[in-house]
């Protein structure tokens, strides 16, 4: 693998991307998912997230130009140069243009748009070209199957070299990307990354996947993936919280958050900075609403924050220690939920039922529990 | 430019021009010479490119534009140059 020199790299970790422009050899829902399923292969490797906005400057802005089109590269028509992107930073930094002049495809009757889509975005996230003819960075095109794609170990090991390996869960050994194929759901060492209630479910959210379930019926638990649900969160959801008497829930990725109604979104993402966070937090590790005290207690590392939904802003003396102030619940919280008056902090492989009013833990299961493991 | 094409002579000018506008995007560092510009030796830019391409590819480093060269040229590609830029 290549790095650009100077070895540009987003100093952020969550990213936003935009279409501006179509092509009219796919339709859109096709050029989405194609776009989407290419910012995973990279996102599967490091620990960085893509949130896709609809109007205004993102990060990575993504156009179908033909000929000259202003950046001093131009295009040179059907086959030759099918597309190009810039490495990292502002500006025309990270974005990614394709030659509408090719015929786009999601299959193999022309140029495959996910794996185009796939090599540019290596170079928006700052890898150069490889001179190893199995990588997706070599130059040339060859048409790799989007679904099931594996990212090559050269290029893990590129752009590991620029983020790092993503989080591994829970202390898991950090291999190079070659994720489960059929992972283990029942994992008991793993816990949850968000959990919230949402109209009459709970809902569980791990990686890619969410679980849903009846609060009293711990059985027909099945899982789905995020994107058949909520294609704007894909995966690896920070957060997510209820507010049951306003019907609305909030979901938590890095420094942003969406609003819904049940499982439609209500408009593009807003900043977490809206709750009145300090501009050093970048990400939220749990929320959980209490209905009694209508508050929202916000989780961030080993302190937490309360924000008063009535008064619509975060309260005062905060953050505080959260082992001080939840004593019994041990370890960062990864997922809170509040039932019937009582908390349920999820900490890695472990559950801890804690009571408000008691305050205090009553008791500790296995987080698996909860999805019928 | 004859002397870097082993191919009969219509198709041999098509490959040059070909070549020199492929490595004029993928092989000249920001700032350095496009080939064909008046430059003090002008066969030893384009020769020593052909070279950088050839490695790259991991292709026979002969310097010419022979048919496993041309091959790469004509293949559709990435418009990042391949030469730190």
């Amino acid at each position: 693998y290549r790095l650009f020199p100077g070895e540009p790299k987003w100093k952020k970790n969550t990213l936003t991307y935009r279409i501006s422009k179509y092509t009219s050899s796919m339709t859109p829902a096709e050029v989405d998912k194609a776009v989407e399923m290419a910012l995973q292969a990279w996102s599967s490797a490091v620990p960085l997230s893509f949130v896709r906005v609809n109007s205004g400057e993102a990060d990575i802005m993504i156009s179908f130009e033909t000929g000259d089109h202003g950046d001093s590269y131009p295009f040179d028509g059907p086959r030759g140069t099918l597309a190009h992107a810039f490495a990292p930073g502002e500006g025309l930094g990270g974005d990614t243009h394709f030659d509408n002049a090719e015929k786009w495809t999601m299959g193999t009757n022309g140029f495959n748009l996910f794996t185009v889509a796939a090599h540019e975005f290596g170079h928006a996230l700052g890898l150069a070209h490889s001179s190893d003819p199995s990588a997706l960075m070599y130059p040339t095109y060859k048409y790799q199957r989007p679904y099931g794609f594996h990212l090559p170990k050269d290029d893990v090991k590129g752009i590991q070299a620029l983020y790092g390996p993503r989080k591994p869960f829970l202390g898991k050994p950090t291999s190079p990307h070659t994720p489960p194929h059929h992972p283990d759901l029942c994992d008991s060492t793993s816990s949850f990354d968000a959990v919230t209630m949402l109209g009459k479910e709970l809902l569980f959210f791990r990686d890619r996947i969410f679980w849903r379930r009846q609060v009293h019926l711990p059985s027909g638990i099945r899982p789905s993936t995020i994107t058949s649900s909520f294609p704007q969160l894909m995966s690896n959801v920070d957060a997510a919280y209820e507010v049951a008497e306003r019907g609305t829930a909030y979901f938590f990725k890095g420094p942003h958050y969406w609003i819904t109604r049940g499982f439609q979104m209500q408009g593009p993402p807003r900043t977490i900075y809206d709750f009145g966070f300090p501009r050093y937090v970048q990400r939220i590790d749990a929320a959980v609403y209490v209905p009694d005290t209508q508050k929202t207690l916000f989780f961030v590392g080993d302190e937490y924050y309360s924000y008063d939904e009535r008064k619509g802003k975060m309260e005062k003396d905060y953050p505080k220690n959260t082992e001080e102030e939840f004593p019994g619940v041990n370890g960062q919280i990864d997922a809170a939920v509040e039932l019937n008056g009582y908390i349920y902090f999820f900490s890695g492989p472990k559950a801890y039922k804690y009571d408000v009013e008691k305050e205090d833990v009553v008791s500790v299961v296995k987080s698996s529990s909860w999805i019928g493991c | 430019a004859s002397s870097l094409l082993a191919a009969a002579p219509r198709t041999s000018w098509n490959n040059y021009h070909l070549a020199q506008a492929y490595l004029n995007k993928y092989y000249t560092k920001e700032g350095g010479h496009q080939i064909g510009e008046l430059v003090a030796r002008r066969g030893n830019s384009m020769v020593k490119k052909i070279k950088e391409l050839q490695t790259f590819f991991n292709l026979q480093v002969t310097g010419k534009l022979d048919k496993s060269t041309m091959d790469v040229i004509k293949r559709p590609r990435c418009g990042v140059p391949d030469v730190a830029n």
